[in-house]
């Protein structure tokens, strides 16, 4: 499905380059569940833009399902990460002016569907994080936990190929924590490929595969033994 | 140090009220380390917001060294909230167009200190949570947990009478979390009266007493067994 050759990232703040990725070469197979672990700067968050077409390398290749994504144009590209990606961003990024219902709706609006469908979905998608009494509730009404379970609805609504979440339990409780993730179990199942950020051991060892990387290099990458 | 009588916080959403605290009446030693717990939407963000005098309760009264929070005026509030506490919160705050150490310097420009101690304050800050390097960036320049970790360096910088912390180390790998937990651990052993939110068991094991939340009630007070 996806493959990384050579990616790197730089920035540039004022005379001090930070290098968030070097080298990163990788494959990721469709149906696949990857954990993505590292220490806090390693360029988790940058990797993960890379793949979701969020933002471009400054060095490397990027192929999906064999094209090279350098060379798509911008609506090309928009289309992609609009009916086949969802994310789940380590911020949430909710737009504060829509109420939850809203924001779940919005992949479906790109997506051109039918006011009535896109409600009763996006309803069915928050009823599914437990927050179908917070619908017209906006994200300053939303505890933290409650924000981004919003998130997971919204990047869950357009049954996406492929999912990247970063920290998608970072701010719920155990036990909501661990209904997140039979959902992602769940989809997984249904054929979606699924990349998660986490500093979580324990979720790493529910992915069938994790890649950890230090300082923007991958410094390791197994299958888990047992599944 | 602190003395919350039967508080109340209810938020009114089109018809339907969110009682987000019921009755929660509790005492807080000076000095001590204190634990809350409980599931995603259970109070927590807003019981610490009470406590932070960030947020009025809608009944019960609070008392802070046998002061009533709800007669204090509000540059009184102002004062207090500056000098005397400092906050970590659950989505950072920083100020996008301040770099890291002009939002650790915020604290101490209150404060009326001179800007080369502020500065020099502020940088020491940013070096206890391992940040040296990234002093100049942006908030969008930082990866989540290095925001966070701002976030941290600015709630000591002051070196408050009280730290309220939401999720502290919900950003950050084990070992750089651990990191932040002995720096947390320094100052409480300073005299500094620390209370973390923390969906974490093993965080709550470091503190000295751990208050659990079930839909805005206390449902459990504990001290910790061995310390
Ligand atoms: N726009 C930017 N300009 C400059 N440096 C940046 C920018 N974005 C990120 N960085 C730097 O790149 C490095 C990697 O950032 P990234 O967000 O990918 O880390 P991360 O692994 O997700 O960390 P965390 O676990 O703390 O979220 C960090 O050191 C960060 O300071
Ligand atoms: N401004 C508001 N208006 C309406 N309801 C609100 C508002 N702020 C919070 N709430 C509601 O109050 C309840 C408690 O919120 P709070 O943020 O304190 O929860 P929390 O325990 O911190 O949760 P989490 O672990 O998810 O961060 C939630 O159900 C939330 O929807
Ligand atoms: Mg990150
Ligand atoms: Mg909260």
């Amino acid at each position: 499905l996806i493959r990384l050759d050579r990616i790197g990232k730089r920035y540039g703040v004022g005379d001090a380059p930070v290098e968030a990725l070097r080298e990163v070469s990788l494959e990721v197979v469709g149906g696949d569940s990857v954990a993505i672990m590292g220490p806090s700067g390693s360029g988790k968050s940058t990797l993960l833009g890379i793949l979701g077409c969020l933002d471009i390398p400054t060095s490397g290749n990027y192929l999906l399902l064999g094209e090279e994504v350098g060379r798509m144009s911008r609506p090309e590209l928009a289309e992609l990460r609009c009916r086949r990606f969802g994310f789940v961003f380590q911020n949430f990024n909710l737009l504060p002016r829509l109420t939850a219902l809203e924001n779940v709706e919005l992949p479906l609006a790109y997506a051109r569907q039918r006011p009535a469908l896109r409600r009763a979905k996006a309803a069915a998608a928050l009823a599914r994080v437990g927050l179908s009494d917070r619908m017209s509730h906006y994200p300053s009404q939303l505890s933290g936990g409650q924000q981004q379970r919003v998130a997971i609805a919204r990047a869950l609504v357009n049954e996406p190929d492929l999912i990247l979440a970063d920290e998608p339990t970072g701010a719920l409780d155990t036990v909501t924590g661990r209904e997140i993730l039979r959902l992602l179990d769940e989809v997984n199942a249904g054929g979606t490929t699924v990349v998660v950020v986490t500093h979580d051991r324990d979720i790493a060892a529910r992915m069938r595969r994790t890649i950890t990387l230090t300082d923007g290099r991958v410094t390791s990458d197994s299958r888990a033994q047992v599944r």
